[in-house]
């Protein structure tokens, strides 16, 4: 469904933009490290099922190669950054300080309770799905320290919420169209989009205004 | 046999 598209092009768009902003910029301000390797881990333990050859179709396939590598791209340009731009290294390292045990540890937790099957594979999937949850907080929590962030920064977040709050309509269309309820997804959709709120908020009033995004 | 769980989305 549409939705369900947008979604996905929205969660593309923001890796493109990510992608581009340290690519061209050689830089990394701003853009927090911690909640890059999460999604790492996130897209390596979501698509373990790749390994199973039990594919859902060749869309879902490509698309989680390029979620997997792209992450894991990113983390290397990051890194990279240590010996082509340490300052900026350095100064990323200094904000990026969120505590990411106290997110791994709950979400370890939360997947033994809540899951479909008590199986690695089903075990994996709702860490991921926890996980992804949170993953963001890391990044939210830098800017909010730093209070101010580059507007192409602030795009690549945007896009990336807006990725999980479009997937809550798609729920919606596949509860009516299909009578599908995946409680997990949806809740922790819910959470995530929740987690963005003060974000678009602040999105909407200063950057698509084109006033700079900066906190009060 | 066991049912799968499916996930089709990303």
């Amino acid at each position: 469904n549409i939705f369900r598209i947008l979604a996905d092009l929205s969660h593309l768009a923001s890796i493109v933009i990510l992608l581009e902003t340290i690519r061209k910029a050689r830089q990394i301000d701003g853009i927090s490290l911690k909640t890059q390797i999460l999604y790492v881990l996130v897209f390596c333990t979501r698509y373990l099922d790749l390994l199973t050859f039990r594919w859902t179709s060749l869309y879902n396939t490509l698309m989680k190669f390029f979620f997997i590598g792209t992450s894991v791209y990113v983390v290397k340009l990051m890194q990279d950054c240590k010996l082509t731009n340490p300052v900026s290294y350095k100064d990323m390292m200094f904000r990026d300080t969120f505590q990411i045990k106290y997110l791994l540890g709950p979400c370890a937790l939360l997947a033994l309770v809540f899951n479909y099957k008590f199986t690695v594979l089903e075990l994996c999937w709702s860490f991921s799905i926890w996980l992804e949850s949170v993953a963001i907080l890391p990044q939210l929590f830098m800017l909010s320290r730093s209070g101010k962030a580059s507007t192409l920064t602030t795009h690549y977040i945007f896009a990336l919420g807006l990725y999980r709050a479009l997937y809550i309509p798609n729920w919606i269309w596949r509860y009516y169209s299909e009578n599908r309820l995946e409680k997990l997804s949806i809740f922790t959709g819910l959470l995530q989009t929740a987690l963005y709120s003060d974000f678009f908020y602040i999105y909407y009033r200063k950057v698509m205004k084109g006033r700079g995004f900066e906190l009060p | 046999k066991e049912e799968e769980v499916e996930h089709d989305e990303l």
